[in-house]
């Protein structure tokens, strides 16, 4: 009596049990993530025209060679990638700083005025990503630290 | 007297291989998903 | 305690990084190589408590991710980043494994064993929340976890050549041990997993079929699993899903890997309940790819004549195995070879019976031994075609009509009462397959025993076994469909004059015109 018991505990177990599988029986989305497009026969491109970036690239000396824009142009265009980080880290070598308001970059132009724990005040030269696409000269501007990235 | 397993929804009759598009038994297609879903936008007919 | 406490939120933060760089837009190789090793470096991979903690809670950390974000109704991609960013740790953790500091055992012996410490951990979470959630609990993390490392195993095959076949076998042992008898909640995610694209079929294409073991023992998992309940007359929705599920990975089987299910025929029988016809009769209907079946409406169609009927099948199930206990297997042999005793005929009946009461969750509630009576069937068999080799024709040979075989199934078609004398019938009727050796020498024996039968009752029997498994939907074996025919067409039989039972119900009689009808 006690086994039979036991096994109808179980079963009324495995029913309940088996019923919240079903409840939450997977389905296709939750099997793989989303199909990103993976050509079958991809069309033959010349190698000037590379599907992917070069591996030059890959390396931060790299960087050193490019000039100003360049950097710009990677920090802005190629978001989310290896390269903007190599940019950025790039551009902060060359005393640029990232103002997380503006989401621009900033350069002392000139030693600042004015310097506390919480901000600098002076004359800057920021990037006018939005505008122009060219540096701008800004004086008393205050450069608040929590901005800073 | 069991049912009619042509409805399940795999071809039986394929020359090629269903393992490669099973996606799951318990889809009423189960290969769906096995390949991008795409859709093109109207303008493109 | 609280050092535990301050290594779970270490190992919290650090797996939330690895999450952030995995799924940063671009992000590449390196910089997850770069991880990887900085993880290594750490230590934690070489300490076997900070092992399991590190898991364990990379683990418990996405899994509650996962819940969380869905209970917000959050997109699916969102709700798996954290699932998804530890099958792909894994994957490259197990990838850039290192030599081990001690040289002992190679990179792969490292590899397996980090495989299997990981899976190890997976398994004690999910069953950790299986328990405490109970109809809470939300398989999908789980299957999501299991699904992305089969992908990501699938993804990086090229760099685990040699042990992608162990991984795998790793992971069939541990969906092995998530079988839905121990773990019903994990039913679906289960059979979805073990009939993945990127496991199942790899197993089953390996070298030498040396997967095919694997496969065989989750199949007979699922049939274990799931014959309760086809038991009951009445499906619920979720039972007839499964059944849906299983009906359709059996398909994927018997459309691309028809001679694994030939190969393993009887372990799978043997744990279907008899009353599961049509799902019976798909395992039964396999034959091999390189195989082509004449019609057997054909008129004149002389199967004895088939080139095929020589050839022995592969039989891969170790069947004798329910036959081992009280030395039975034993006696059958003596008796075979010596037809004698005759003590071993009058015995027989009674060692056929269960020693225990069905319950519940066996699969059959018959109070004989069902796989015993088939494993009996296929042993007298196989010694019998075996002492038939190089006969022309098995029917009218003396050996066969005065053999020991005969001898044995006579006796118990004679002596058997209506159940038992069913279950034999149904045990020989499963091996009516494609044209092989022992479809041809079992097609003879049920005929020979229609044709010698003492009492009507016997071909009535006879009867109802292969028309059941004719009348379900289909597939119909090939054996079956064969054997059957020649039962109604040769005037040796006089089929037709057994009015008793072709004519005992209206209905019963249209159907046997019917039949008829189709047949001649």
């Amino acid at each position: 009596r006690e086994r039979s018991l036991q096994l109808r505990e179980n079963n009324s177990f495995v029913q309940h049990m088996l019923e919240t599988s079903f409840q939450f029986v997977p389905d296709a989305l939750d099997s793989d993530r989303p199909k990103y497009y993976v050509p079958k026969t991809p069309y033959p491109v010349p190698a000037y025209y590379p599907q992917v970036p070069l591996g030059v690239f890959e390396n931060p000396s790299m960087f050193e060679k490019l000039d100003i824009d360049t950097l710009f142009f990677i920090f802005y265009y190629q978001q989310g990638t290896y390269q903007q980080y190599l940019a950025a880290r790039e551009l902060k070598k060359q005393s640029w700083r990232f103002h997380k308001k503006y989401l621009t970059w900033f350069q002392r132009h000139e030693e600042p005025k004015t310097i506390t724990s919480e901000f600098e005040l002076g004359t800057y030269v920021y990037f006018d990503y939005e505008g122009a696409w060219c540096q701008r000269k800004k004086a008393e501007f205050r450069f608040e630290y929590k901005y800073l990235e | 007297l069991g049912s009619d397993l042509t409805g399940l929804g795999l071809n039986l009759n394929a020359t090629e291989n269903l393992y490669s598009t099973f996606m799951s038994p318990f889809a009423e297609n189960p290969s769906l998903g096995a390949e991008p879903q795409f859709q093109t936008p109207p303008c493109y007919t | 305690d609280s050092e535990t406490l301050r290594l779970r939120e270490q190992f919290t933060m650090l797996f939330t990084e690895w999450v952030r760089l995995y799924h940063f837009p671009g992000s590449n190789d390196k910089a997850s190589a770069a991880f990887i090793t900085q993880l290594q470096q750490q230590g934690i991979l070489k300490n076997d408590d900070l092992f399991y903690l590190f898991f364990r809670v990379c683990t418990e950390v996405s899994v509650e991710s996962y819940i969380k974000n869905r209970s917000t109704n959050g997109s699916h991609h969102l709700a798996y980043q954290g699932v998804d960013a530890l099958a792909r740790m894994i994957v490259l953790l197990i990838r850039d494994q290192e030599v081990p500091a001690s040289g002992a055992g190679s990179v792969n012996t490292g590899r397996l064993a980090l495989m299997t410490k990981i899976l190890s951990i997976i398994v004690l979470v999910l069953v950790h929340s299986h328990e405490q959630r109970r109809n809470h609990f939300n398989q999908r993390p789980f299957f999501r976890l299991f699904s992305m490392l089969l992908n990501d195993i699938n993804v990086f095959e090229s760099q685990f050549q040699v042990i992608s076949f162990q991984i795998l076998s790793a992971m069939s042992n541990t969906f092995h041990t998530l079988r839905p008898q121990f773990l019903p909640g994990f039913a679906f995610s289960w059979l979805q997993l073990i009939s993945h694209r990127f496991f199942m079929s790899r197993l089953l294409l390996a070298e030498n079929q040396k997967g095919w073991p694997l496969v065989q023992k989750l199949l007979v998992d699922l049939f274990m699993f799931i014959g309760p309940f086809l038991k009951q007359n009445e499906l619920t929705e979720t039972i007839r899903l499964l059944y849906k599920g299983t009906l359709r990975v059996l398909l994927v089987l018997l459309h691309d890997f028809p001679e694994f299910l030939c190969g393993y025929h009887f372990s799978f029988v043997d744990v279907i309940p008899h009353s599961c016809i049509q799902l019976r009769n798909l395992i039964l209907s396999a034959f091999p790819r390189n195989m082509r079946l004449p019609d057997p409406f054909t008129p004149n169609l002389k199967v004895d004549q088939l080139p095929e009927v020589h050839q022995h099948p592969h039989i891969m199930s170790d069947f004798t195995a329910n036959l081992l206990p009280n030395n039975f297997k034993q006696e059958i042999e003596t008796y075979l070879k010596n037809r004698s005793p005759t003590s071993f005929l009058i015995d027989l009946q009674s060692k056929l019976l269960r020693t225990t009461p069905p319950s519940a969750s066996d699969l059959d509630s018959s109070r004989y031994n069902i796989p015993v009576i088939n494993a009996l069937v296929l042993l007298v068999g196989t010694h019998a075609i075996a002492s038939l080799a190089g006969k022309q024709s098995v029917i009218v040979s003396q050996q066969f009509t005065a053999g020991a075989p005969l001898d044995i199934f006579q006796h118990l078609a004679a002596d058997l009462d209506t159940e038992g004398r069913y279950l034999l019938f149904s045990a020989i009727a499963n091996q009516l397959r494609y044209p092989n050796s022992h479809t041809h020498y079992f097609s003879c024996v049920m005929l020979f025993l229609f044709a010698e039968a003492s009492e009507e009752i016997i071909q009535e029997q006879i009867t109802r076994v292969l028309l059941e498994r004719l009348i379900a939907n289909r597939p119909h074996p090939y054996g079956i469909l064969v054997t059957f025919i020649e039962l109604l067409r040769n005037p040796r039989y006089s089929f037709w004059t057994h009015s008793g039972f072709i004519r005992c119900a209206p209905e019963i009689e249209r159907l046997f015109q019917t039949v008829g009808k189709s047949v001649f």
